[in-house]
């Protein structure tokens, strides 16, 4: 990129916030760096929007990724496809049809405060945080803090736990963050959070054993997602619906988007499946991006033929 | 900052509900410091925690005991840590 950003690296906050800075730069006409908020230690939150049709609210995809601050590989793999996105647009047919009818909103560090600390203070933070009134324990888990059957199974009150809920739904500033940009913005049709690791590929819903409505829908598009991704590397996934495919989770983004109208919800769990963990070396870091790109591109070309 | 010098990271194969409860009395050992990178679920997945250098012998011995099955993935995340750590700062310096 032109400021030499090495995208098979970890980064941090700053870098990552700069090179987002020179995508927007070097592609005004398809790109724009959009703060949609702050942090509770007031760190900006940026999101890159990638729209053909400025101005206009078209049917749009949210990325998620950096939720869980120490899963380092889906910050990664989300300013890498950034980069993708802008070098293949007027290459690649499938994504510029793509771009043609939606925007794409991609948000690499979703919780800022905590990737910083897992960079200076502890590399294995997970939470983000905020402070706890009445308890030494920092933070609460921004993917249980969803207004999506909150507190419910598979979560914890405690606050000293990895899965604390938070005092109440929303209660994080990251997570509301993006729950007011996307409640007022009304048209998103589809929302995937990047996590890791496990090499999981799933949909709601986390927070009850009930079918979802889509899920046979949902199911099919993700085997087609995951066999795509499979075919550059091997990289096996499996697919299915959160609950029972890992175990229960209430106040997930995932099952958030889905009850709130965005049929298209998915979570990736990215590599690997544990002999690293969260701390997959740099140099599977492309690998990574590249494999989950078809995955990605395969979900967004089946939102786009089937817009709603 | 944090430092992990000789923490482990063991993968423990639970086969059924028996063992899971048994597993429960570990995850609820708040003095061990464990922290669970895959946390126990009912669909039989393996189980992934950090076990501080200090709780390695304890919890090698309720493992042993309770006949659950374990390897270790990661023998010394510290080890880890440094290298992705030297590589960070390699490439800071490069970028500049």
């Amino acid at each position: 990129s032109s400021n030499n950003f090495n995208y098979g690296a970890y980064h941090s906050l700053e870098a990552i916030y700069r090179e987002m800075d020179s995508i927007a730069r070097d592609f005004p006409a398809l790109v724009s760096r959009v703060k949609i908020g702050h942090s509770f230690e007031n760190r900006p939150m940026y999101v890159l929007k990638f729209s053909t049709a400025e101005g206009r609210r078209r049917p749009a995809i949210w990325l998620n990724a950096g939720i869980h601050s120490r899963e380092w590989i889906s910050q990664a793999t989300a300013i890498w496809t950034a980069r993708k996105i802008v070098s293949d647009y007027g290459k690649d047919p499938a994504l510029t049809s793509i771009l043609e009818k939606m925007d794409i909103f991609l948000l690499p560090v979703a919780n800022p405060d905590g990737y910083v600390y897992t960079q200076t203070q502890n590399r294995l933070w997970r939470k983000t945080r905020s402070l706890n009134p009445g308890s030494a324990c920092v933070g609460a888990d921004p993917n249980r803090n969803w207004n999506a059957s909150f507190a419910g199974e598979g979560a914890s009150d405690n606050p000293c736990s990895e899965i604390y809920h938070g005092p109440h739904a929303n209660s994080e500033v990251e997570v509301k963050s993006v729950v007011d940009f996307i409640q007022g913005h009304r048209n998103f049709k589809c929302f995937i959070d990047l996590h890791s690791y496990s090499q999981l590929l799933m949909y709601p819903y986390g927070y009850t054993i009930k079918k979802a409505p889509d899920a046979d829908e949902l199911d099919e598009v993700a085997r087609r997602a995951a066999k795509a991704l499979a075919s550059l590397s091997g990289t096996t996934y499996q697919v299915g619906p959160t609950c029972t495919t890992v175990y229960p989770a209430s106040g997930s983004s995932v099952d958030w988007a889905y009850d709130n109208g965005i049929k298209y919800a998915f979570t990736f769990e990215l590599r690997d499946t544990g002999h690293y963990g969260f701390l997959l070396p740099a140099n599977q870091i492309i690998p990574t991006a590249e494999e989950t790109w078809l995955g990605l591109k395969t979900i967004m070309e089946h939102v786009r033929d089937n817009l709603y | 900052r944090e430092k992990f010098f000789g923490d482990q990271v063991f993968r423990i194969n639970v086969r059924n509900g028996d063992e899971s409860s048994k597993l429960s009395q570990l995850v609820n050992s708040d003095n061990l410091k464990l922290n669970f990178w895959k946390s126990p679920s009912t669909f039989s997945r393996p189980v992934d925690v950090l076990v501080p250098s200090v709780s390695l012998q304890s919890v090698r011995s309720f493992l042993k005991s309770q006949g659950l099955e374990y390897s270790v993935t990661i023998e010394d995340l510290q080890a880890l840590l440094d290298n992705e750590d030297e590589e960070m700062q390699h490439n800071e310096g490069q970028e500049r």
